[in-house]
């Protein structure tokens, strides 16, 4: 996947860091400090449909094109996650047990267009 | 999206970056309780003490029983033991470290396996090397042998893992339960430690280890 740069516009990951100790959080979740939550952002032209990252080549583009072109009714695609990775957190819950859980899909990892 | 419709980021793309940062907040809060299945967030009333905590966790170094020894024999205790870094010195080029395991009386505990973990802060691209040496000393302190001396080639910002499981052996069979770790680096080869690391980077040994059972003697 691509990650955002200042100049880019296209479909990209955003880095985004929520600090447990800055939202009050830091009292009854031991570990981590953080989540690195991320998520996708930017365009996604037609030509860049079904294109995870840059995984895909110069040729599902012009394929993308050409059936963009023959669609009567074209769609527009939408950035989202294409790879994620769980989130484990060491946390006190309500009756103050300590828990280890891995959260499932919760830090986005890679971002492509739909 | 059908034609003309938004994108779930497109709509957030549209706000302010302060208001963007407050509903990824807001998004990122909810979606741990949601996943947690907890309506709120827990109130913690009485936290407990880091002291408590560390208790606990020597408490669960006991994992279970092993079972896999032969019938009529005592089963033997296997044990996880970790040592975080008690002390450290440092130089400009070399650093010392000390380890030390609080655990059960010496000569009743057989080290299976032991492995160091060091966090290195690289400064920079390219291959940076570092020396480690495995120092051990005796009851008194005083005098120090130098067990092993391994050299790394450390590449990138990370984790790195050096097996010391013959020298934590040695140690333990001479009754003594105290490691220290030199480090020596090129100039600018970026730390592991002190300063500015946070506690969850801080060095630290993990040893596999099996209580010793005492001999059992039949008379005939």
């Amino acid at each position: 996947g691509i990650n955002c740069s200042g100049d880019s516009r296209m479909c990209c990951r955003k880095e985004f860091f929520v600090d447990f100790k800055e939202i009050g959080w830091e009292d009854w979740i031991i570990q981590p400090e953080g989540y690195h939550m991320n998520y996708c952002a930017g365009l996604c032209p037609l030509h860049m449909a079904g294109i995870p990252g840059l995984a895909a080549s110069f040729h599902t583009a012009v394929l993308n094109l050409i059936k963009a072109n023959n669609a009567d009714a074209a769609v527009d695609s939408c950035c989202v996650p294409t790879q994620r990775r769980p989130l484990s957190l060491l946390y006190y819950d309500r009756d103050s047990n300590i828990v280890k859980t891995d959260i499932p899909d919760m830090i986005v990892d890679a971002c492509g267009c739909t | 999206a059908s034609k003309g419709m938004w994108c779930p980021a497109c709509r957030l793309a549209a706000l302010a970056p302060t208001m963007q940062r407050d509903v990824l907040i807001a998004l990122a809060k909810q979606s741990i309780l949601s996943k947690l299945r907890l309506p709120d967030r827990p109130n913690i009333t009485q936290p407990t003490s880091r002291e408590a905590l560390l208790m606990a966790l020597r408490r669960m170094r006991v994992q279970r029983l092993d079972t896999a020894t032969s019938p009529g024999m005592m089963p033997r205790l296997s044990l996880t033991l970790l040592s975080v870094l008690c002390t450290g010195s440092s130089t400009s080029r070399s650093v010392r470290l000390h380890f030390r395991f609080t655990q059960e009386p010496a000569g009743s505990t057989e080290i299976l396996q032991a492995t160091l973990y060091l966090f290195w802060a690289v400064p920079g691209p390219g291959t940076h090397p570092v020396t480690v040496r495995l120092l051990q000393s005796d009851p008194t302190g005083l005098n120090v042998t130098m067990a092993s001396e391994t050299r790394l080639e450390v590449q990138r910002t990370g984790w790195v893992t050096l097996d010391v499981s013959r020298a934590v052996q040695s140690l333990f069979g001479r009754g003594s339960q105290r490691l220290t770790v030199e480090l020596e680096v090129m100039e600018d080869g970026g730390s592991p430690l002190l300063a500015g690391h946070r506690d969850s980077h801080w060095p630290f040994v993990a040893a596999q280890a099996r209580a010793r059972m005492p001999h059992r003697l039949q008379r005939r």
